[in-house]
């Protein structure tokens, strides 16, 4: 546990007198491999380090009666700060459906938070539409209609159509029967997958989404980056949404999309069921990833 | 990466950072720089396109030091079983991993033990009209460990070459969902001893160093004889199964690049490692 060691080797310098700026590079060396065991990306960690120094290497930390405590402190109250702030609160249009997008990798959760999100918004007054607009995937569909007649949302579908076409008429669909939102799951893909990013752009111009959000696996590792660069800096993205919590992967990723991509973690997956859907609260992520 | 370069302390980090962002972990990074910077003082290594070269052989030599053929059964049906978390490409590997075997002639079943997950059976379905596979299902919610009961019987009695069971994905955290893996495994081998022949855990090619925790805590409960990496057609590197053939002793077996049926190969140590590096 980095907090708990980082104490105790602070511990170790002070009983042989004040900290030094060596002492402090020495303890931040832990807290950088700590970062990286918990999947936070390379550069990140390296920006990271280099701040949380410059603000612990100066006059008032050095003078302090319990030095240690204070760095520690900033290293938390610093994670804290670049995960959040905490922003569940969805824009909806005023006027017509809200439209929201999720998209990601394969087998990030999309279809199970997609229903997730129908469920939740349904709780809290609005009446959903579910829109399954991944027709490659072998039974998708059906598994989002599963999804959908569990929690009494309707899903709407059409093996024949593409996916653009699927998401603009679902579009013109809640718009006359009165579905005030519209939830749009997409195939999974590849971020270097060119034809399949360029579908995301097309169904973005045919459907109009108000809100976009990436969804990411909590367990990814280096990667998360990349992928994350290349579907932010292809779309526009609302928020972000971390899945699979509920396992014990420190999260890294989560980091490193928000940095990469400057956008807020909107909820967190934490279960397979259609309740285990949760906000996110920055400072639990922040100290989940220091370990 | 400039070739023929001097050995010095910019290298060193350089090769760090590539190998922590192919996700091999700080520890076993530092670890393998450490070992490495050692070895070369001994031979006197002195470029770096030479100590590049003497790493990556170590690193083939590490991941060749397992079998990584598949094992058969001397007689009557091969039975492999899958297993790993949510989403990393289980039931997929499957498909293709039939249409693998269907392409050499065998006569292949599919075991839908996933009986939890909506359209997991459907889904594994499609699969077996894709590729000319029977399948063996049961009803959704019902035993899974009675479906792969059900389907060693009729991969006997039918002289299925290979059975494969897909199994629902579990975070290896839960530890009832564990539990009910070891119960699919073991009603397997009571029902025909020597099966499964092969036990396979799939990792996604994307996950981080959790990947590690994942084997280990697999292989405690269903013994696990078999790495299977998919999704390696991103651009994630997957070089944490270093760490998982070390410190797990689990081998590589094959690879997943990509969603079709024929995306599956054997895996290969020489153009793992190189991909490590690009
Ligand atoms: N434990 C856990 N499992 C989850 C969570 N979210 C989704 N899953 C599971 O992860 C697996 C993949 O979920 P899907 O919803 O099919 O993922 P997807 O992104 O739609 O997959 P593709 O459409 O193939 O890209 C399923 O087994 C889900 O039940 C979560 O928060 N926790
Ligand atoms: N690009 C790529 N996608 C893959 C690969 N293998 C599987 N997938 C995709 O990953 C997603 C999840 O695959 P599944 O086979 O449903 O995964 P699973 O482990 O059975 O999921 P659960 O049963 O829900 O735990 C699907 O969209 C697959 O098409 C691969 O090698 N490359
Ligand atoms: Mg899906
Ligand atoms: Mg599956």
């Amino acid at each position: 546990v980095i907090t708990k060691s980082l104490k105790n080797m602070f511990e170790g310098f002070r009983t042989k007198g004040k900290l030094t700026d060596a002492n402090i590079r020495e303890g931040l060396k832990e807290v950088r491999v700590a970062l990286l065991e918990a999947d936070v990306n390379f550069k990140v960690v390296k920006d990271f380090i280099k701040n949380v120094s410059e603000k612990s290497v100066g006059e008032e930390i050095l003078k302090s009666v319990r030095p240690e405590q204070q760095i520690v402190k900033i290293v938390q109250d610093e994670l804290t700060a670049l995960m959040g702030p905490s922003d569940p609160h969805i824009n909806f249009s005023p006027s017509g459906p809200t439209i929201i997008m999720l998209i990601g990798l394969q087998g990030c959760g999309k279809t199970t938070m997609a229903a997730k999100l129908a469920n939740l918004l349904r709780k809290k007054g609005r009446n959903p539409l579910l829109v399954a607009a991944d027709v490659q995937r072998p039974a998708a569909v059906e598994q989002l209609r599963i999804l959908g007649k569990s929690i009494n949302v309707p899903v709407y579908s059409d093996e024949k159509a593409s996916p653009p076409e699927i998401c603009a008429d679902a579009v013109a669909e809640a718009s006359a029967k009165g579905y005030n939102t519209v939830i749009l799951d997409t195939a999974g893909r590849l971020h270097i997958d060119q034809p399949l990013m360029e579908e995301l752009a097309e169904i973005r111009k045919k459907a109009s989404p108000n809100q976009i959000y990436l969804v990411a696996d909590s367990m990814t590792g280096q990667d998360a980056v990349n992928s994350a660069g290349e579907f932010a800096g292809k779309l526009d993205l609302d928020g972000l949404i971390l899945t699979k919590l509920d396992g014990d992967a420190r999260g890294g990723a989560a980091l490193s999309i928000k940095a990469v991509t400057g956008k807020p973690v909107k909820f967190v997956g934490v279960g397979e069921k259609i309740d285990d859907i949760e906000e996110f609260h920055p400072e639990r992520m922040a100290s989940r990833i220091l370990g | 990466f400039r070739i023929r370069r001097k050995i010095d302390a910019e290298f060193l980090e350089e090769l760090e950072e590539i190998l922590i962002k192919a996700d091999l972990g700080p520890k076993f990074a530092a670890k393998v720089i450490s070992d490495m910077q050692r070895d070369y003082k001994d031979r006197k290594i002195e470029d770096s396109s030479a100590l590049l070269a003497y790493l990556k052989e170590k690193f083939r030599a590490n991941l060749r030091v397992r079998d990584t053929s598949l094992r058969f059964a001397p007689e009557g049906p091969t039975v492999i079983l899958v297993a790993g978390v949510n989403g990393v490409g289980k039931t997929t590997s499957i498909g293709k991993l039939a249409w693998f075997f269907r392409n050499q002639g065998k006569k292949v079943m599919l075991a839908a033990s996933d009986t939890y997950r909506a359209a997991a059976v459907e889904q594994l379905d499609l699969w077996s009209r894709r590729v000319g596979a029977e399948i063996v299902r049961g009803s959704q919610g019902g035993d899974p460990a009675a479906v792969a009961f059900d389907a060693v019987d009729a991969a006997r009695a039918r002289g299925a070459h290979v059975l494969l069971v897909d199994t629902a994905g579990r975070l290896h955290t839960r530890e009832n969902l564990m539990k009910e893996l070891g119960k699919i495994k073991g009603v397997i081998s009571k029902k025909l001893p020597g099966a499964p022949h092969e036990v396979l855990l799939v990792l996604d090619a994307t996950t981080g160093q959790n990947a590690v925790e994942q084997a280990r805590t697999f292989k405690d409960v269903i013994d696990v004889t078999g790495l299977f990496l998919a999704k390696l057609d991103g651009t994630a590197k997957g070089g944490v199964v270093l760490a998982i053939v070390e410190q797990i002793e689990i081998p590589v077996k094959l690879v997943g690049i990509g969603e079709k049926q024929e995306d599956v190969e054997v895996f290969d140590p020489d153009s793992f490692v190189e991909g490590l590096f690009q």
